[in-house]
C-alpha cells in the first residue's frame, strides 16, 4: 500500500493544476516564505477529510478555494486528489482496485463531494480508509508548522492524547 | 479503553527510551503519567536528561533540546503504528547541525524499514542536501503557486528566489 | 494615558509601515486598532500584504512572512525609543535566505545609526557570517558552560561538536 | 552611554566567571543545542531586575544558581555584572561616574543583592537606571527564543500592549 500522487487544481495559492509524484525515501519541498510549501501540506489534509477549516487556517471553507490575485481572476471550486497504489491487496474493502483515486472537490458556498475511483462516498468512507491506513488529517503522522512548540508548551493533560492514537 | 491507554502508554514509552537516546547521542529519558491510577484523565510528563545532565521536567530544557525531545514522543507513537506516509513541515529550525543530523538519520532508518514515504518542508541546507529528490515550490507570478522539479545547488538558490 | 497611547500608536505605525517594505522589499502594511475610540482597552490587528499578494490579516500570511511582519513590529516600537543593547535568540529561525539577508541589513543600519549594539543568538550560516565577531558557547566539559572567540570557520564546526 | 562589559559567576550552567566584551556594531552567540545561549540572554535579564523566576525560565530564584554535575558541586551564590560606560555623562543622576558597574548577587535561600559601583542599591534604583536607558528586563529591545511566536499567536488585546512602551 503506497502513496504515489497528488494533484492540486484551484486549492489555496495552486490555481493551476499541480502534480506532485510521491516517491519512495525522502521527498523535500523547498522554496522562499510565503510560496506555498504548507498549502500543500494542507492540500493533503483537507482530502483525508479534514472538516475543521480552522485546522487549515481558514477562516470558512470557502477560504480554501484560490482567492484571485492582481493577475488572475478568483476561482469558484477546487479540487485534490490522492492515488494510492493497492497492488498488495492490502486494503480489504478495495481488493478489485489496484489503484485509488480519492477525490475531495468544493464549490464555493457548495459543499464538498468525495469520490473514490469516480464513485461518490461519504466523507465517513474517506476518513474511514484513511484511518485503516494508520493516517488521517489529525494523525502524528503529519505535523505542521509550528506544531512541534505547541507540544512543548501543552499542559501535561493535553499531551495524553497523543498517546490515544497509539492505542 | 483504560487498559488500551495503558498498553499504548507501555509501548509508546519503551519506543520514546530507545528513541530519546538515538536523537540526543546518549543520554536517557522517560515518559511519565501524572495520575497512573486514572491513565484516562491523568496528565503525560516528558522525563528527560540530555548527555551528562540531571534528569528534569521538559521545560527546563534548552530550545533545541526541547524540541528533539518532542520529536522522539512523536515518532515514538508513529512507530506503534506506522503509516505509509509522513510529512513534518520545518521541523528542523530550532536544532543545531549534528541535532539535525541525527534526526534525518533517524527519519532515513524509518524510510527504509517500514517503507514509509517522507514529504519534509524546510530551508536548511543540510536538510536539503540529505533529500533522496527536490520540488522547490515557486510563485514567478505573484500569488500563483508552482512546482518544478529541482537539484541541490538550484534548491540553494531557490530558497533565495523571489 | 489615552492621548500618550494614541500619539505612540501613530508613532509605530508610521515606522512599521516604513519597515514592512523595507524587510519584504516591497508590498505595505499597516497596525489597525480594532476600537480607536478606547485605545486603552483596543487590540491592535497586523494588515499587511506581501509583494504581489492582497491586503489580509496576519493570520493567513505564512509562517515566514508572519515571523518576519512580527520583526517589522518589534523594531518599529524599538525604533520609537532607541536603547544602547539589543538581543536577539534565534528570531531568524523560520526566514528564507533573502528574508535572513533583508533582516540583517536593516540590523546593521540601526546599529550604525543608533549606535546599539547587539548579541545575536542564531544556527543559521548566513547569520553567523555576517556578524562582525563571533562567541562560541561550548559544554566541553558536560553541563559547565564556557564562552570562547571563534572565527567563522570554527563556528560552523562549533554547532556540530557536542 | 555604551554597554562593555558582562560577567558572569555561578548563573545557570556559567558555575565559572565568564567574561563577555559587548562590542560596537553585531556580535554573534552560537554553539550547540543546550550550551547555554540562552541562560546568557537571561543573566543579562535578571541583572536589569527581573523579579519574576517564570520569566527566566525557573520555578523560583535558586533554580538561578549553578545546580551541580556529575563532576562539580553546586553552588550557593550566583553573581552578574553588566558594566555601562558613561564617558558623554548621558546619566544625569551619575554624573561623576564614567563607568557604572551594576552586580546582583543572589545567596541560596536568601535573596538578591543589588550594587552599582559597590554601593547598595535597591531593586528599584537599577530598574529605574535601565528603563532611563529605554532598555529592561521585559522591554521589546530583548527578543526570547520563542518570543516572535507568541506575538504571532497573541489577541489583538494582548498585542496593543507592546504599544504601551513606546508611550
Ligand atoms: N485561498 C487562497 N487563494 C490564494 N492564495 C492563498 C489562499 N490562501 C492562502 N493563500 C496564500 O498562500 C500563502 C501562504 O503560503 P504557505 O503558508 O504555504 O507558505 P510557505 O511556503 O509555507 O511559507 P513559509 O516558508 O513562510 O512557511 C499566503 O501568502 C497566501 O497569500
Ligand atoms: N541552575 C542551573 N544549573 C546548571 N545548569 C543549568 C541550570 N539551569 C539551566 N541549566 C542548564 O542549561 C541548559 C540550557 O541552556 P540554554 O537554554 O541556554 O541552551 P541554548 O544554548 O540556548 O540551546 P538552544 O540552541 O537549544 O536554544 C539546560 O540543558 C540546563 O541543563
Ligand atoms: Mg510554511
Ligand atoms: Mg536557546
Amino acid at each position: 500500500m503506497k502513496f504515489t500522487k497528488l494533484k492540486i487544481t484551484g486549492f489555496k495559492s495552486f490555481v493551476d493544476t499541480t502534480l506532485l509524484d510521491i516517491k519512495q525515501g525522502l521527498t523535500g519541498l523547498v522554496g522562499p516564505n510565503g510560496c506555498g510549501k504548507s498549502n500543500i501540506v494542507e492540500a493533503i489534509k483537507w482530502n483525508m477529510g479534514e472538516a475543521g477549516p480552522s485546522r487549515l487556517r481558514a477562516g470558512e471553507m470557502n477560504d480554501l478555494i484560490f482567492a484571485g490575485t492582481k493577475g488572475r481572476a478568483s476561482r469558484n471550486s477546487a479540487e485534490v486528489i490522492l492515488t494510492i497504489e493497492n497492488i498488495d491487496n492490502s486494503l480489504q474493502s478495495y481488493e478489485n482496485n489496484v489503484e485509488l483515486e480519492v477525490s475531495r472537490k468544493i464549490e464555493k458556498d457548495g459543499g464538498s463531494t468525495y469520490t473514490i475511483n469516480n464513485r461518490e462516498v461519504r466523507q465517513r468512507d474517506v476518513q474511514i480508509l484513511f484511518a485503516d491506513l494508520a493516517i488521517g488529517s489529525r494523525s502524528n503522522a503529519i505535523v505542521d508548522q509550528g506544531q512541534v512548540g505547541q507540544i512543548i508548551n501543552s499542559k501535561p493533560q493535553e499531551r495524553r492524547k497523543i498517546l490515544e492514537e497509539a492505542a | 479503553a483504560k487498559i488500551r491507554l495503558m498498553e499504548a502508554y507501555t509501548n509508546v514509552n519503551t519506543n520514546f527510551k530507545m528513541l530519546f537516546t538515538e536523537l540526543f547521542g546518549g543520554g536517557e529519558a522517560y515518559l511519565a503519567l501524572t495520575d497512573s491510577e486514572n491513565p484516562l484523565d491523568s496528565g503525560l510528563e516528558l522525563m528527560a536528561s540530555p548527555p551528562g545532565k540531571k534528569l528534569q521536567q521538559m521545560s527546563l530544557l534548552s530550545g533545541g533540546e526541547q524540541a528533539l525531545t518532542a520529536m522522539a514522543l512523536i515518532f515514538s507513537v508513529f512507530l506503534s503504528k506506522p503509516s505509509p506516509i509522513c510529512i513534518l513541515d520545518e521541523v528542523d529550525a530550532p536544532l543545531d547541525e549534528s541535532n539535525v543530523d541525527r534526526f534525518l538519520d533517524l527519519i532515513e532508518s524509518i524510510s527504509e524499514k517500514s517503507k514509509t514515504r517522507f514529504l519534509i518542508v524546510s530551508h536548511n541546507r543540510l536538510t536539503m542536501a540529505r533529500m533522496h529528490r527536490l520540488y522547490g515550490v515557486t510563485m514567478q507570478e505573484p500569488g500563483v503557486s508552482q512546482l518544478v522539479s529541482v537539484s541541490l545547488k538550484e534548491a540553494v538558490k531557490f530558497d533565495n528566489v523571489e
